[in-house]
């Protein structure tokens, strides 16, 4: 008794170290990183350790997938060092002062910051059945207690006290995301590359039709972005390599599709050298059309462009590539084969800045033609910017061509891209 | 009636596993609306690790009530203020009586956190949110594949 009272003052000091207030009286994790672990004497009689630890887990990920808290199984640690336990239990259960009511009404319950607890008297399934009571559907509206949300009467939410059966594909919508992140603010951070990807396919009425999707990479991995539903795909990030064969498997530099009436062609950048894809087939060519193999050197197929480079984007209006460096900018003609005549210039006045001092000078991460906006934007670390594009100069005769709007934060315009601590990569 | 039962005659055979009391009178709906805060927030978070407090408003679970009967109307103000609240934010016709719809709402498979908690450090009691169903987010037109499924 002695002993299990210690670790509870423990953990009671150790959790309210944890806790942060926020201005509105919430209180919140204020730490990036949560443990959890399943209470060895507290497992599912009905569901194997395997089957409830991979529910766990995609639960913890998909809050992962839309706030900035990463979350990681830790069975090594002191007990006291766990941020969140989960187990079940009957009746009087696990030392809980609450006990459970048998089989109906009460499925689980969870604190704040804290451990969640449920009732082996209900029948949970995991989401491969159709049956019985989804584990995950609990286990994710327990885990949103445990990050400090209480319950929400509104239709679609997670939050909501009742259990109500899973229609197939449940996810985290707007509300719950935003009322998570208004606890523990949006993701951010700088990405290597941002794109979409055009391919060519037939409809089902033999006609070509062209399409394309938004990527971000960031690292070694990446997320598909959903423009009209304002979120990445769902199960994202993904790891580079295996979405994006024959390339490298992270840190990509830049993305690069040349698209003119005689030319169809998509490059990977990184480092000293590039690799063709081949978008067909939606993977990297090891040899081309033409006979060139890959990787190819930067210098070799861009002669005057240096390497590395920090980023670089096609622009259809000119017709040249643009390869960013340092302070400066490359104009590459692809019709030529060469740099542009007076180039490299500095960045700042090939982009000159509408609002005096808001700028990113050089070194951008990312520089991204989207066709939703029909728009270019230059990214540096959590920002971005927007190049004044033709409607907006009819609308403000005054920007200068190329104009570099006023920096916005990136989360605020592509929403919830999010990383997941690494051992949840893979499920 | 099943056309067939399983060979071992499990799925007729009562369940040893304990069933949870329903709501089924006024008493048992007080006791719920206790229990999940209608009445008054729940101390949530400071139980987690102390033992089971008994009801400290025991007397507020006879007052009112002469007759545990659904037909009669509960009698004390704060639970018929309670049962609209909860009435309210399920949809329900705000009629402060206990009727089946309200029953059958509160006999609904539900979470054990209470819905309206006071926070240690907040005495203000963190209530129940009802958002509105239509929230403001920006629009966008593109040109995408239709989501896989995750």
């Amino acid at each position: 008794k002695k002993r299990f009272l210690d670790l509870l003052m423990t953990s009671d000091q150790y959790r309210k170290e944890q806790e942060v207030i926020k201005e509105g009286g919430e209180k919140a994790f204020n730490k990036k990183l949560l443990k959890w672990r399943m209470i060895g004497e507290g497992y599912s009689s009905q569901l194997s350790i395997n089957e409830q630890r991979y529910v766990f887990r995609l639960a913890f990920r998909m809050w992962s997938e839309v706030m900035p808290l990463d979350f990681e199984e830790d069975n090594t640690s002191p007990i006291s060092q766990i941020d969140i336990k989960l187990g079940f239990g009957r009746g009087r259960h696990l030392g809980c002062s609450q006990a459970f009511d048998g089989s109906g009404q009460e499925f689980a319950h969870a604190w704040f910051l804290g451990d969640i607890h449920f009732d082996d008297d209900e029948h949970f399934t995991a989401p491969s059945s159709d049956n019985g009571i989804s584990l995950l559907k609990v286990a994710v509206h327990e885990i949103g207690h445990v990050l400090g949300l209480s319950h929400i009467y509104r239709t679609g939410s997670i939050m909501q006290p009742n259990y109500i059966p899973q229609e197939s594909g449940f996810e985290l919508d707007w509300s719950d995301r935003k009322a998570v992140q208004n606890l523990y603010g949006s993701c951010e951070g700088p990405f290597d590359t941002v794109f979409d990807w055009i391919r060519k396919e037939r409809n089902q009425f033999g006609e070509l039709v062209v399409r394309y999707n938004t990527y971000f990479f960031r690292d070694g991995w990446y997320w598909m972005y959903e423009n009209r539903k304002n979120r990445t795909r769902y199960g994202d990030p993904i790891s580079v390599s295996t979405g994006w064969s024959g390339i490298p498997t992270q840190n990509i530099d830049a993305f690069v599709h040349v698209w003119t009436w005689t030319k169809d062609a998509s490059y990977f950048f990184r480092g000293t050298q590039f690799w063709h894809y081949d978008s067909e087939n939606d993977r990297a060519y090891a040899e081309d059309t033409e006979g060139k193999t890959y990787p190819r050197l930067i210098s070799e197929g861009f002669p005057g462009i240096p390497s590395p480079i920090d980023t670089a984007f096609f622009d259809r209006r000119t017709q040249y590539i643009y390869f960013f460096k340092g302070l400066q900018v490359y104009a590459y003609d692809v019709h030529r084969d060469r740099v542009v005549l007076n180039f490299p210039k500095r960045i700042v006045d090939v982009f000159p800045a509408v609002a005096a001092n808001n700028h990113p000078k050089g070194n951008i991460n990312a520089a991204y033609y989207s066709y939703t906006h029909s728009s270019l934007f230059l990214f540096k670390g959590k920002e971005f910017w927007k190049v004044a594009n033709d409607k907006d100069r009819r609308q403000n005769p005054s920007l200068p061509y190329n104009g570099l709007l006023p920096k916005r934060k990136t989360s605020e315009q592509w929403f919830d891209i999010c990383n997941v601590h690494s051992s949840l990569l893979k499920l | 009636e099943k056309l067939f039962h399983t060979r071992d005659q499990s799925d007729v055979q009562s369940s040893s596993l304990q069933q949870a009391e329903l709501v089924t009178d006024l008493i048992s709906a007080q006791q719920y609306l206790v229990k999940y805060g209608w009445t008054e927030p729940v101390a949530w978070d400071l139980s987690s690790t102390r033992d089971n407090e008994p009801l400290k408003d025991f007397t507020l679970m006879q007052e009112g009530i002469t007759d545990s009967r659904l037909d009669e109307p509960p009698k004390s103000p704060s639970l018929i203020n309670a049962l609209k609240r909860f009435q309210k934010l399920n949809n329900l016709p705000t009629t402060g009586r206990l009727d089946d719809a309200t029953i059958n709402a509160m006999n609904k498979p539900r979470c054990g956190v209470p819905d309206n908690q006071i926070t240690k450090t907040n005495p203000e009691k963190q209530e129940t949110e009802k958002l509105s169903e239509n929230k403001t987010r920006p629009l966008n037109n593109s040109s995408s594949d239709p989501p896989k499924i995750r």
